[in-house]
């Protein structure tokens, strides 16, 4: 709006100057030369006079940036011969690299060496003008926006700032600050044309490694962790319904393969943030939710779960609680907390119970009825209050300890009390922390066991044995926590396992159960 | 029953980390070391 | 039990806006940096050539079992990508050292005759990237202030 007359020649004018400059081989190789000359121009043509002033250039030559983009795009497409996807892209990063250049280099070398907050407060100005042309022509231009002079313009200058240099390592836990907020501004269910950009943006090896590996203290890691609850929610309605359009299966697919990498090369992050990720994760994302369930610590060897009376309580790390640096408690009303501890210290006062269940529930919408949030925070708190209840004691968590507690009252109302709807959300609460040997995986197996053993009706019964059985029948991997949990509820006699109707429901389910038994014996 | 994942072309056994190939999540291709920008001494930098 | 819940109007919306950019994916080279003399251009080529790389193709090992000439091709035409910088591991492995101001690569032919602290003197075999060739360069003066 109102730009000063004339500041968009004059733009125009620089830009195609500084472009020159930046391809000219005078200019030796990190423009360094050729940009001390530039920055005498933009102070001649008054551009750097004023805070706005630089604001309206950056934001005028993005623009102009994305025309040309647009008009090369254009072009291709009306004579392709001329203008294969190769030439064309040739054509627009010879313009936006050159752009990322000049930005790189104001940023560097604005304020002096050590000033490093001008520095940072100049290159989150420039990301913000690009976010919002971006944004701007994404609402304007619909189903004809195109991702790409922004992907390029993201991705080279973050390449940039992460070279080798120290006036750049020096602000590099700034500038990744910088880009997760701009990808978090840009997630996909604000800005759904820029997805694929975006997973590639989040999946760009050298974004990866700066922010899982290089980063001090993993200071990285909760920033990634909430740009992929920012994917899984996108994907989340979608998945809920199964039935995914070519395009989602794309991005789902593109998620899957960014999930086995950081399950690969950073099993530990997804072993901290998988509380996180397990609350936005749709309850049906069965393949999903257990490859990040599955990740254990590199140095944790994991013995085979159908291993012969194995002992699950001798294993050396089945008493050490898991990292969750996710604040799970956040997300409980300061009453129902303040109830919930009274009931776990007292088993006061005595209506928590019967009150629970409307507690946790939202509507009567079938499918939408619980917070799921609140029930897999309140399954996981009273858990953990649990199992330090059983050290209190001296004890450690095995089918007898975890007994006769009101940690223990509370999960056989929600057992008895929910509907098969809230139910299976409260089982599956149950089920995602069958993970790697820990102190959670040991107790909620056990307490899962105890569950069945004691159910008063067979439905119950039934419904973990599906919880149990729809997480082993989809494709690897899967949890070792829920391996030794049903191996253990179809070996152990004192579950009547075999005994129970459901068991022979169906020839094919049979046959299922008789060839996980025979793998296990 | 979901995807088989071994099939999405990355090589999960593999002893070195993935990420420093990972082209894309939408290829089935890691990177070859052509692809693969690297922060050269500046002398090389001979074109 | 959940069972499906009806997409609502903004995941419609979202829906739409990522079939559409489903049309233009972001291209690989979207993500690397200007490749001036060899720019992806895939090209459809009998199944029976290599479609992948071959193994171990990024590891030491292989450009150390490469020819010299294919070495400076790697160096001189994949600049600023590991491939350049495997390639230069290679040749120095090889006891080419390199010039930072010919920026050529050179390999002695012979013992120098002269050897200082500043330089050594003798016959050197060169690798000449205009004239893409191996040269013999006798009395020649390697300066190793040069010396990457």
């Amino acid at each position: 709006y109102d730009d000063p007359p004339g500041l968009n020649e004059k733009t125009e004018y620089l830009l195609r100057e500084w472009v020159n400059i930046y391809h000219s081989p005078t200019s030796g190789r990190d423009s360094t030369r050729g940009f001390s000359t530039f920055v005498q121009q933009m102070h001649q043509q008054g551009i750097l006079r004023t805070d706005d002033l630089i604001t309206r250039f950056f934001r005028l030559c993005t623009e102009l940036c994305v025309d040309l983009t647009y008009r090369l795009l254009q072009e291709s497409n009306i004579s392709p011969s001329l203008l294969n996807p190769t030439l064309v892209r040739a054509k627009c990063f010879h313009t936006l690299d050159a752009f990322v250049r000049l930005i790189t280099l104001l940023v560097k070398h604005s304020g002096d060496a050590a000033n490093s907050v001008t520095k940072i407060n100049l290159l989150n100005k420039v990301l913000g003008i690009v976010v919002g042309v971006l944004q701007q022509d994404h609402d304007q231009r619909q189903t004809e926006f195109h991702q790409m002079p922004y992907h390029r313009i993201f991705i080279m200058l973050f390449y940039e700032l992460n070279a080798p240099e120290h006036v750049l390592e020096s602000i590099n836990f700034q500038t990744l600050t910088a880009f997760t907020n701009t990808y978090h501004i840009l997630r996909p269910t604000k800005v759904p044309g820029f997805s694929f950009a975006w997973l590639e943006l989040i999946s760009y090896r050298s974004f990866i490694s700066r922010m899982l590996l290089q980063t001090p203290q993993q200071k990285g890691w909760p920033m990634y962790a909430q740009l992929l609850i920012d994917l899984f929610k996108f994907l989340g309605p979608f998945l809920r319904n199964v039935e995914l359009t070519k395009p989602m299966q794309v991005l789902y697919r593109g998620t899957l393969r960014l999930l086995l990498v950081l399950l690969h090369d950073f099993p530990e992050f997804l072993c901290d943030y998988h509380y996180g990720f397990c609350d936005v994760i749709p309850a049906n994302c069965i393949q999903l939710r257990n490859l990040i369930l599955s990740a254990f610590p590199r140095n944790m060897r994991l013995p085979d779960p159908f291993t012969p009376n194995l002992k699950v309580d001798m294993l050396q790390e089945i008493n050490s609680a898991p990292r969750i640096l996710t604040n799970f408690v956040a997300v409980m009303p300061a009453n129902f907390r303040k109830d919930l501890d009274s009931y776990l210290k007292t088993r006061a006062p005595v209506t928590f119970l019967s009150d629970l269940r409307g507690n946790l529930q939202l509507s009567n919408e079938p499918g939408m009825k619980y917070n799921v949030a609140l029930i897999n925070s309140l399954v996981l708190y009273v858990g953990t209050q649990a199992i330090q209840y059983i050290y209190s004691k001296g004890g450690t968590p095995s089918m007898s300890t975890i007994t006769h507690s009101s940690h223990m009252d509370i999960f056989q109302n929600l057992s008895v009390d929910l509907d098969t709807e809230g139910r299976y959300l409260f089982l599956n609460a149950i089920a995602n922390q069958l993970r790697y040997p820990n102190s959670h995986t040991h107790y909620f197996s056990c307490t899962l066991l105890y569950l069945f053993a004691e159910a008063n009706q067979e439905a119950i019964q039934e419904q973990i044995t599906r919880v149990l059985l729809e997480r082993l029948i989809v494709n690897r991997p899967h949890p070792w926590g829920l391996l030794i949990t049903f191996i253990e509820l179809i070996k152990n006699p004192n579950f009547k396992f075999w005994n129970h109707e459901f068991v022979h429901c169906a020839p094919e389910i049979s046959k299922l159960f008789e060839s996980v038994a025979r793998s296990c014996m | 029953l979901g995807n088989d994942l071994t099939t999405l072309g990355l090589n999960l056994n593999s002893p070195d980390n993935l990420y420093h190939k990972f082209q894309s999540p939408f290829s089935k291709q890691p990177c070859r070391p052509q692809d693969i920008d690297f922060f050269v001494p500046s002398e090389y930098l001979t074109n | 039990p959940l069972g499906p819940v009806p997409l609502n109007k903004d995941n419609m919306y979202q829906q739409a806006m990522l079939e559409a950019s489903w049309r233009h994916m972001p291209h690989p080279s979207d993500s690397e940096r200007l490749r001036h003399y060899l720019p992806r251009n895939p090209c459809p080529t009998p199944a029976y050539y290599h479609q992948t790389p071959l193994p171990h193709h990024d590891s030491i090992d292989f450009y150390l079992r490469l020819s010299t000439e294919t070495l400076f091709f790697i160096f001189y035409y994949m600049e600023a990508t590991k491939a350049q910088y495997m390639a230069a591991k290679a040749l120095k492995k090889q006891s080419w050292r390199f010039h930072t101001k010919y920026m050529m690569w050179f390999q002695r032919h012979e013992e120098p005759k002269t050897i200082t602290d500043e330089y050594e003197q003798g016959t050197y075999i060169y690798f000449d990237y205009e004239k893409w060739g191996q040269r013999k360069k006798e009395g020649f003066t390697f300066e190793y202030r040069y010396l990457e």
